[in-house]
């Protein structure tokens, strides 16, 4: 599904038949514009449109498809591209550390990934390890109270790295505990070494980053920051239930190498969904 | 010598790319543009006159005349015997509930007395964590039980504040995406009953061009007398502010730059264009 701005110059090459300079120039500036609405990140645009003008003017148009549809076809596979597949967490015994900028959705995330995996026949518990933010330590246990996961936490632990080793010695008969940290951001040197630190007691097999799909241009540096702290496995990507297109997304993995392996989409511990990269895609130009 | 559109459309090029990298969304960019040229085109270009300059000083003029300034002095609309009612709102994880706390304490070392409605009473932790600034600065809080009425919380508050003389009400709101119907509905019955002096609408520094929408759809349903953008600290180049003030033509009351009761600061319209343009 394309946006009517697209729609209607790529409308141009279907009439004309054929790709020329003028019509693919026209087409890429209507990308470009889909494209910035959408958050991406703006040299990330130029270089995906340059690959799409490229492309579509030395590509031969395979027989028996209208040029329109070849223009499409290159402007899918090049945002697929960096995109990626997306990943599947395994389905099995693991650590999962959530990290990401304050108010991205990293606690009702962690409860939204309990719930899958409860649901795939794991037992998870919850592991409380903001000690900064008032109300964290209930706001978690009110929500592993709602899925009837396990929750390891304490309200007097000030230090977020012993907490975190003390609560995991708890933790024996658990397959899954998710580790629920403290927003930060990429300019906090001080929590950017805490979070290292947790990485480093906690050692977690998954570490994802929790980025909101609202965030503008900074999700790039945001992300490259958190990844050369901590080495990132994965994306979340939440309130996609919004307007918001979630072109920070694309950064986020272009950045990290990380693939996104979960979108929330809304509050409640069953508003997640598996990631889908072509469904992504059309959402963004829509 | 004349400007052409030609020379002005490449030169514009630079400032483009760098208020989209700033967080200015793509429509109020495409605004900005179109006000440069109108003001430059076919303007007479002496010798040694830089082009550049001139679109630099004409964008600057352009995006001061956009940013409103902040006319509302809350110390000032403080009457002695009717509490000052504030309502807050904006999307989930904005900062609405710690701006409250902090403002809060602006107004306390000013002398004015404070109290806060627990009006989000869907979220996991919501009222535990107005609980704990509360206490922190000696604040009182009305809350119901959770899953309650937030309209309800309002009104007790309100009443409260009567009853007890306090200078300013406070109302914390749930976070709630500008999209969904039901929540923006509860948002503007939550007005209806409070009638609040002021409706302050809480982004986040860190939005693209989403923050259009948002304000667009909260200034539609309940109309937004005032901005605060939160998580300056970040480093966001902090365009929303211009997304948002431009969009809905309301001031920019203030600026969040941390997690401490401190960090709010009056927004100063110099700082900003010079951050804008670093
Ligand atoms: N609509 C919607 N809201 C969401 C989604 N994910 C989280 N939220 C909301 O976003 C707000 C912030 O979520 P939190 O889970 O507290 O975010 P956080 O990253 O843990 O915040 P900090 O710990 O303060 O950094 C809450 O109001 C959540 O209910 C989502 O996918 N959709
Ligand atoms: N760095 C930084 N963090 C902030 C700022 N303002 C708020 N935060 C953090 O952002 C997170 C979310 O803040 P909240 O006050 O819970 O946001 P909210 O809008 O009330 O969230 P919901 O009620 O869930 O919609 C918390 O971790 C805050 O400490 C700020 O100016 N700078
Ligand atoms: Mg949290
Ligand atoms: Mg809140």
């Amino acid at each position: 599904s394309l946006s009517d701005a697209l729609r209607n110059a790529l409308k141009k090459i279907a009439l004309l038949g054929r790709i020329d300079e003028a019509s693919i120039k026209e087409v890429v500036r209507d990308i470009q514009r889909a494209l910035l609405k959408a958050d991406v990140n703006v040299k990330l645009v130029l270089r995906v449109t340059n690959n799409i003008e490229k492309r579509a003017l030395s590509e031969k148009v395979p027989p028996g498809i209208n040029p329109r549809e070849h223009v499409i076809r290159i402007l899918y596979d090049e945002l697929v591209q960096v995109m990626g597949q997306g990943r599947s967490l395994p389905l099995d015994k693991q650590r999962i550390m959530l990290v990401g900028i304050y108010g991205q959705g990293k606690t009702t995330s962690a409860a939204k990934i309990a719930r899958f995996l409860q649901k795939k026949g794991l037992k998870v518990g919850l592991v409380q390890a903001d000690t900064h933010r008032p109300g964290a330590y209930d706001q978690l246990k009110q929500l592993a109270g709602q899925i009837g996961a396990s929750f390891y936490g304490d309200k007097e632990e000030k230090n977020s790295v012993k907490l975190v080793k003390r609560l995991l010695a708890q933790t024996e008969k658990k397959d899954v505990l998710i580790i629920d940290t403290s927003g930060r951001h990429r300019l906090e040197k001080d929590l950017i070494d805490e979070m290292k630190s947790i990485a480093e007691v906690g050692k977690p097999g998954e570490r994802l980053l929790i980025v909101d799909s609202t965030m503008g241009q900074a999700a790039g540096e945001q992300a490259k920051a958190f990844h050369e702290a901590i080495g990132l496995t994965g994306v979340v990507l939440t309130k996609m239930d919004g307007s918001a297109k979630g072109g920070g997304a694309l950064s986020s993995v272009a950045e990290t190498e990380a693939q996104i392996v979960f979108v929330g989409t809304g509050e409640k511990p069953d508003d997640i969904e598996i990631f889908d990269s072509t469904r992504f895609v059309s959402q963004l130009l829509g | 010598k004349r400007l052409t559109i030609l020379k002005l459309e490449s030169l514009w090029s630079d400032f483009e790319m760098g208020l989209l990298e700033s967080d200015v969304a793509l429509p109020v960019v495409e605004e900005l543009r179109d006000g440069v040229i109108d003001d430059l085109l076919d303007k007479r270009v002496g010798l040694g006159m830089h082009v550049s300059h001139l679109v630099d000083k004409s964008l600057k003029k352009a995006i001061d005349s956009i940013l409103i300034e902040p006319d509302i002095d809350l110390g000032k609309m403080i009457v002695k015997g009717k509490p000052l009612i504030i309502m807050f709102v904006g999307v989930n994880g904005s900062g609405k509930t710690t701006t409250i706390a902090k403002l809060a304490w602006a107004l306390k070392k000013e002398g004015h007395t404070s109290m806060v409605a627990a009006s989000d009473t869907f979220r996991a932790g919501a009222i535990e964590q107005l609980e704990k600034h509360c206490e922190n600065l000696g604040l009182k809080l009305v809350k119901h039980k959770p899953g309650g009425d937030p309209a309800a919380v309002a009104y007790d508050a309100i009443e409260y504040a009567r009853a007890h003389r306090k200078d300013v009400v406070l109302i914390d709101t749930a976070g709630r995406m500008q999209t969904n119907v039901n929540l923006m509905a509860e948002m503007e019955k939550i007005k209806r009953v409070a009638k609040p002096d002021l409706i302050i609408f809480v982004g986040d520094a860190l939005t693209g061009n989403d923050a259009i929408d948002q304000a667009e759809k909260f200034n539609a349903s309940v109309g937004i007398d005032g901005i605060i953008l939160t998580k300056i600290d970040s480093d966001a180049k902090g365009g929303a502010a211009l997304s948002i003030g431009s969009t809905i033509k309301k001031p920019i009351l203030f600026l969040a730059t941390g997690q401490d009761y401190e960090d709010l600061v009056p927004f100063d319209k110099g700082w900003f264009m010079e951050r804008l343009f670093a």
